[in-house]
This record gives structure tokens, C-alpha cells and sequence, in this order.
């Protein structure tokens, strides 16, 4: 298949991030454009880390997602 | 907390060390997790019972990738632990990654560390947004006290007290930026970025980054004291000072310059100066401006040595500065004083100062 270039790279960092720790539904992979759902997981990430709410996976977010962390989700309802 | 408040129903909990890492010795395994226990028994009703056999409320242990959960982990970095909370079964459960590299001091990953805050999890406690809070998903390394306030108001919201409560001194909640009564403890320039620093934190302002990030001194900087009085920039040497009581670090970029800490008193400061209030560098003269108290010295970076005729005063040479200074930085032309919860813009071609805003209309306020 066709080489994987850097943002596809932070696509995928992202949406495994948000799928284990923000309860974003597997399957959204592909969509090269944000889906609304996530959008709103982006949002619920930043908003939780206080960063600014674009919805967009910027460098700050981008960067925060690759820190390395605890398991357990952020979203308290997800668990 | 997680929702419905899950928390265990007795104070008695149980736990069991299933097997270990071999990066540490067992006892310094077993000394991390009982310490671990320690911070949230200190702070609460609860006692903790280590049992070598059979089922403990908090299972313990360490696996790689898929370790029988159906959770797996990810291999080195990344995710670290994770911890299921209070429930029968799997509930309180807590697993490290054995793909890291756990340590008992700053080197990545200290046991403890992790480990108080996974039991965290397995006590009750969901994630903390407060990046200074034990209870803060993201990893980082700092000594002292582990928790916060935040975190004992948690953990007591569910348990209560500890009856003969041990006085402990939790770490101050991260100061909030847009807080009227706002100081700074020192501002200084970084490589066309901005540092702010308050308590045992530091905000950074980037021209692309319209939010100011807060981040934990210690996060960044181990070695460092977690309270910094002033700090400059030298921007010809690619240096930024920061000082802290009668020491002094180097900065080149992020990372600490070696052969640091070094004495105030280097820089030609007489030995009864034991704290620097601020520091600023003027770049169109070179010279440095160290305030202490009501008088402030000057600095030749290029001579290395302080400037004869000082010190002055503040009040005499900074018309319109007649109070201390907490911090100063030189931006766009004009000096800026930073007191209480004021600061003051000095124009050195009107030789006064012009304006006076709130400190925290720095930070966009």
C-alpha cells in the first residue's frame, strides 16, 4: 500500500488514543476527514487537559497524546 | 470518582503482590506499593492487609500487551499501568507494564510514583484535570508530598478523614491564571517564548499558542528547586538564569546547562543578598538588572562582573516603581514590573512609568 505520511501517523496515534482512553467507537478508521464523533472525542480531550477546544489535532494535542500515561479513561461515564 | 462513587465497603481492604518486575529487587517492589498505600492510608479511615494467597480485594501485578483483561498494553511508553476500581472480582485489580522500565528515583518510571496513583484507581478515584494533582493521567516524576488538595478532597469525599489524621502539608492547588489577585514569582524570555513562573508551576506563552499551558516545574526540570524567585534571559548566549534562593541554574533551550547549581554570589552579589526578586536583560545595553529588596545591581554579561556605583534604588532610577519587584521582563521596548497583583509598564525614553494593568492581563486576562 501507499507509504504512510507523518499526519497519517498522528491519525493513528489519535484515534487509538481516543478509542481506549475517551470511548471513541472502533471502526471510524479511513475517514481522512474528521467525522463528527471525532470531532467531539478531540474536543472532550482538550477540554479535559485544558487545552484550546478546536476539535482539530493540533501539535499541543497531538504532542499531550504521545506523553505517556495512565490506562484508565478520562471520561469517568465510559468506565 | 467514578460514576455511582464506586468505593469498597469496608475500610479493611486486602492485597496481593501476584508476581513482580525484574527491574527491581522484590523488597524494593514490595517497600514502592506499601509506601504507595501509605500516601492514601495517611489521609483516610482505610488499612491495607498484604495476603500471600488467595483472592485480595487489589490484585497486583505486572504483564505485557494482553495480559488476560482483554485491556492489553502497548509495549514500552505509552500506556504505563492501568487499575480497575472498587467491585468484587477483577475490581481494585492493578497492572504495570512490564514492557517499561520501573526505578525507584527519577529515571523513567518510578514504581512508586505510578503505583500510588493506579491505587488511586482501585480505591475509588477516577482522573484529575489539575496538573499538579497525583490523580493527572499523564506521567510525571516530582519529590515531596504526593498529593494534592485536590486529591485528598477526593479520596476523603469517599472514606472521610483519617481519624488520627498525621498532619500532612498536601500540595497547593496549580494557581489559576485569570485569579485577580494574581502574582508571579518570575518571567523571563525563552527563545521567543514566554515562562511565567508561580508556585511549583510555569505557565508558557507562545505566540502560536493562544492558550498559556501550564505545566509542573518539576516535570520539566527534577533538579531544580520547585520555587523560582527570578529568571532572565541572555539571549546572546543562548542562556536563560533562573534562580532560586542564593542558587542558580542554566538553561540552553529546555535542557540544564552542566556545572550548575552555582552561588548567587558569582556574579559579584555581596555574600548578605540570599534571594534575587527578579531579573531582567536589557538587550540594546547588555547589561543584566538583578532587584533585591528596595535596590537593584547591573550586571556587564560581556565583562562577566558586576557594574560599580551599585546598588540603587529602585524608587530613585524607576520613577513611578516604588514598591518590591517579584518579577521583570523587557518586551517590545518597555520594562515591565510585575508586584502583587499589579504590573507596571516603564518606557525608558519617558524615563516613568506609563501604564499600570493587572498582573494577570499577561496572561490575556
Amino acid at each position: 500500500g501507499p507509504l504512510r505520511s507523518d499526519d497519517d501517523d498522528g491519525w493513528f496515534v489519535a484515534e487509538k488514543y481516543l478509542r481506549r482512553l475517551y470511548g471513541l467507537s472502533p471502526g471510524l478508521r479511513g475517514a481522512r476527514t474528521s467525522s463528527s464523533e471525532f470531532q467531539t472525542k478531540i474536543k472532550e480531550m482538550q477540554r479535559f487537559f485544558k487545552l484550546k477546544v478546536t476539535g482539530n489535532l493540533d501539535d499541543n494535542t497531538l504532542d499531550l497524546m504521545k506523553e505517556p500515561r495512565c490506562g484508565v479513561p478520562d471520561v469517568a461515564e465510559y468506565n | 470518582h467514578f460514576p455511582r462513587d464506586l468505593k469498597w465497603m469496608t475500610n479493611a481492604i486486602t492485597f496481593r503482590i501476584l508476581n513482580y518486575t525484574p527491574d527491581l529487587k522484590k523488597s524494593d517492589v514490595d517497600r514502592a506499593i506499601r509506601t504507595a498505600l501509605n500516601v492514601w492510608a495517611d489521609v483516610t479511615p482505610l488499612t491495607f492487609k498484604k495476603l500471600y494467597q488467595g483472592n485480595a480485594d487489589i490484585m497486583i501485578s505486572f504483564g505485557t500487551k494482553e495480559h488476560g483483561d482483554h485491556n492489553p498494553f502497548d509495549g514500552p511508553d505509552g500506556l504505563l499501568a492501568h487499575a480497575y476500581p472498587p467491585g468484587q472480582g477483577i475490581g481494585g485489580d492493578t497492572h504495570f507494564d512490564e514492557d517499561e522500565h520501573w526505578t525507584k528515583d527519577s529515571s523513567t518510571y518510578n514504581l512508586f510514583i505510578v503505583a500510588a496513583h493506579e491505587l488511586g484507581h482501585a480505591l475509588g478515584m477516577s482522573h484529575s484535570s489539575d496538573p499538579g494533582a497525583l490523580m493527572y493521567p499523564v506521567y510525571s516524576y516530582a519529590t515531596g508530598y504526593p498529593l494534592s488538595v485536590d486529591d485528598i478532597n477526593g479520596i476523603q469525599a469517599l472514606y472521610g478523614p483519617n481519624p488520627d489524621s498525621k498532619k500532612v502539608q498536601p500540595k497547593p492547588d496549580a494557581p489559576t491564571k485569570c485569579d485577580p489577585m494574581l502574582s508571579f514569582d518570575a518571567v523571563t524570555e525563552l527563545r521567543g517564548e514566554t515562562i511565567i513562573f508561580k508556585d511549583e508551576y510555569y505557565w508558557r506563552l507562545h505566540p502560536q499558542m493562544p492558550e498559556p499551558e501550564q505545566t509542573l516545574i518539576k516535570s520539566t526540570w527534577p533538579s531544580i528547586s520547585k520555587k523560582v524567585d527570578a529568571a532572565y534571559e541572555n539571549p546572546e548566549k543562548d542562556l536563560v538564569i533562573i534562580f532560586s534562593g542564593i542558587r542558580m541554574w542554566a538553561l540552553n533551550g529546555y535542557n540544564l546547562v552542566d556545572g550548575y547549581p552555582k552561588y548567587i554570589h558569582k556574579l559579584g552579589l555581596p555574600k548578605k543578598i540570599r534571594k534575587v526578586d527578579a531579573a531582567v536583560h536589557i538587550k540594546d545595553t547588555g547589561k543584566t538588572l538583578l532587584f533585591t529588596e528596595e535596590e537593584y545591581w547591573s550586571y556587564d554579561e560581556e565583562t562577566g562582573t558586576m557594574d560599580t556605583g551599585y546598588p540603587r534604588s529602585i524608587e530613585e532610577d524607576f520613577p513611578g516603581m516604588d514598591d518590591e519587584v517579584d518579577a521583570a521582563v523587557f518586551q517590545h521596548g518597555y520594562l515591565y514590573f510585575f508586584h502583587d497583583h499589579l504590573q507596571y509598564e516603564y518606557s525608558y525614553t519617558s524615563r516613568k512609568v506609563i501604564r499600570i494593568m493587572r498582573t494577570n492581563s499577561f496572561l490575556n486576562c
